[in-house]
């Protein structure tokens, strides 16, 4: 044995690499399948989600697709030479269906790389927003909507997930529920001028709430205690001076861009009208709806030449906002029907707050090709980041929270008109 | 991508658009 140990010689030759992509596989199908087995819940009693689905997910699920998104979005930021501009463009823009009509910027040799011409604006006016409650977010493909059955939300008929793991659960020290306030006992509709609220037993019109009212306004309240100590002082001060940002504190984008403070308060004096009073004051109020309403959903699915910036589909205020660090598996429909629990696996940013019925919130979701998502009135905000060496890397289900309550004194979150922009999807 | 809304609405909220339609910024989604 110890000679043919010795002389024996030794000859190597390539393994097929099928051989080594299915070893993979087997180990990350065997991973799964014993961690499947275990409680779905972790030691804080968190929703646990694992990856589950045919073997096409098993693989997805080994491939290293958070690098190869950042590679592909390092890719699409080198700058092509401008002669090759507007011949790329077109031909992505025949490949992928996109109308170049529509363009803010029809110069096609503007656009330095893929990546700036992926995140295109539009000429004002190109989307007309229809007059009706809810419109569409985003260019794209409804996959799918309904109402929210118990807590769990239907992905695609026969899979569903959960609206806690997809939303994230108010953790145990969240922020009480804020001050509610006592409104006439009818269903708020659009607010007209002389709605009164009754707060505290005190009538006052939306202008006096709003801090919009000229002396002229025949509407005064029944005693002279103040609505609550903080209203009307803010108001009167936010009309006056916009109060000075503390260190650190958001900037508001708009009064950033130099837009003058009046200006500011009228636009969310206009979104407070369309919220109506009670969501105007009602904050914190989250996803439990009220006697004689349900929860909705729908999912648009945008496609890669689809306008990839996203809008406010109502008029409502943001007054939170959850970044889930998640995998990035594609969201295309042939995954959406396979994969079980896509939405709350992948990397996602939840903007929480409410709308003139209740609770609102909008989840843009990333994917492999565009895991980076933009909010323009969040300049803090990093998704599909690389994990550092030695950093920890989140578990999943948990996040990273964020309060808008500076960016309006007056309405306490984020206030956004229908249909502004309010962000997008960059690749990689 | 993906786009998720998740909202409160009265129980007569109706939707305006079926599954697999294209859809564009601003077109109606649905209504009371």
């Amino acid at each position: 044995v110890a000679d043919a140990w010795r002389t024996t010689p030794t000859k190597w030759y390539p393994l097929p690499w099928f051989v080594g992509a299915c070893l993979l596989v087997f180990l990350q199908y065997r991973r799964n399948a014993r961690a499947s087995k275990d409680v779905e819940v972790d030691e804080d009693g968190e929703h646990v989600v694992r990856l589950r689905g045919p073997w096409q997910v098993h693989i997805l699920g080994a491939l290293p697709l958070r690098n190869m998104s950042r590679i592909w979005g390092y890719l699409n930021s080198l700058e092509l030479p401008v002669w090759f501009r507007p011949i790329g463009f077109r031909l992505y823009a025949w490949a992928f269906g996109c109308d170049l009509s529509e363009l803010a910027e029809p110069d096609l040799r503007s656009y330095p790389s893929l990546g700036a011409f992926f995140y295109r604006a539009l000429k004002p006016g190109a989307r007309p927003i229809a007059d009706a409650p809810l419109v569409s977010p985003a260019d794209g493909t409804v996959l799918h909507f309904g109402m929210v059955q118990g807590s769990r939300v239907e992905q695609v008929k026969g899979l569903t997930y959960s609206l806690d793991a997809l939303l994230g659960v108010e953790r145990p020290d969240g922020r009480a529920s804020t001050s509610r306030v006592a409104f006439p006992e009818r269903e708020l509709g659009a607010v007209s001028d002389e709605e009164f609220a009754n707060v505290n037993g005190i009538e006052y019109s939306l202008d006096q709430l709003l801090g919009t009212s000229s002396p002229s306004t025949p509407s005064t309240p029944t005693e002279t205690t103040p609505l609550r100590n903080d209203f009307p002082a803010d108001l009167e001060a936010y009309q006056r001076h916009p109060p000075p940002k503390r260190a650190g504190e958001r900037v508001d984008a708009s009064v950033a861009s130099g837009q003058p403070a009046s200006e500011t308060v009228a636009e969310h004096v206009t979104v407070a009208r369309e919220l109506g009073v009670r969501a105007a004051l009602d904050r914190g109020h989250g996803l439990r709806p009220r006697p004689g309403n349900a929860l909705f959903f729908t999912v648009v699915y945008l496609a890669p030449g689809d306008y990839h910036r996203f809008h406010s589909p109502a008029a409502w205020v943001v007054e939170k906002r959850r970044h889930f660090t998640g995998e990035l598996f594609s969201v295309s429909p042939y995954i959406a029907r396979r994969l079980e629990n896509l939405f709350v696996l992948n990397e996602r940013v939840a903007l929480l707050g409410r709308w003139r019925y209740g609770a609102f919130s909008m989840i843009p979701v990333g994917a492999t090709n565009v895991g980076s998502i933009k909010i323009n009135f969040d300049k803090e905000l990093r998704t599909n980041v690389r994990v550092r060496r030695g950093e920890g890397r989140q578990r999943p289900g948990t996040y990273e929270e964020a309060v808008y309550d500076g960016a309006s004194q007056l309405l306490h979150g984020q206030p956004l008109r229908q249909g502004q922009e309010m962000g997008g999807f960059c690749l990689g | 991508s993906t786009v998720v809304l998740v909202f409160e609405a009265p129980a007569s909220f109706e939707f305006a658009v079926r599954a697999g339609e294209k859809v564009r910024v601003g077109e109606r989604l649905g209504g009371v």
